[in-house]
């Protein structure tokens, strides 16, 4: 018997699966499992619009849809609360670890994307708009 | 006519969640 995938509530992107090409800032190509922490710290210091920031898990819940979870994060120095709601195989960037999702089995299976588990305490690489004067 | 297909390539923003900024007035 076969068994299908409930229907996602969000479109997976599509960057994700393995051996998609990445371009950092400075024009080199990378696969998006090769990226190191390096590539976006360095992306974004030569990036005149976005810079870096730590973004802790402080909470992960249940979603309201299916395969949704709702990820809180403390953002920045000021440490500002911001929750997302994203499929449980979404990964995310953690620093000094790589790519992480709630459900690194998932993700595996869909993106072939080698995956750690996202915990409460992982620090995840996130993007800000530099203030503009 | 098949044109070969040019590998799409993806700023490396695109990875990274987009948080609200926070910054003060």
């Amino acid at each position: 018997p076969s068994v299908s995938s409930p229907p996602s509530p969000v479109a997976l992107p599509p960057f994700f699966m393995r051996g998609s090409i990445i371009q950092l800032a400075d024009g080199e190509l990378k696969r998006v499992e090769d990226l190191k922490t390096e590539d976006f710290i360095q992306s974004a210091e030569i990036s005149n619009e976005l810079k870096i920031d730590s973004s802790t898990v402080e909470r992960i819940d249940t979603g309201q849809s299916p395969n949704a979870v709702v990820i809180q994060f403390s953002v920045g120095e000021l440490k500002a609360q911001v929750c997302v709601e994203v499929l449980v195989e979404y990964p995310f960037f953690v620093f000094g670890q790589g790519w992480s999702s709630c459900c690194p089995d998932r993700t595996t299976q869909l993106f072939e994307l080698s995956c750690a588990k996202l915990c409460v305490g992982d620090v995840c690489v996130s993007l800000t708009l530099r203030s503009l004067k | 006519n098949v044109e070969p297909r040019s590998v799409p390539v993806f700023p490396w923003h695109s990875l990274v969640p987009f948080l609200a900024p926070t910054q003060s007035d």
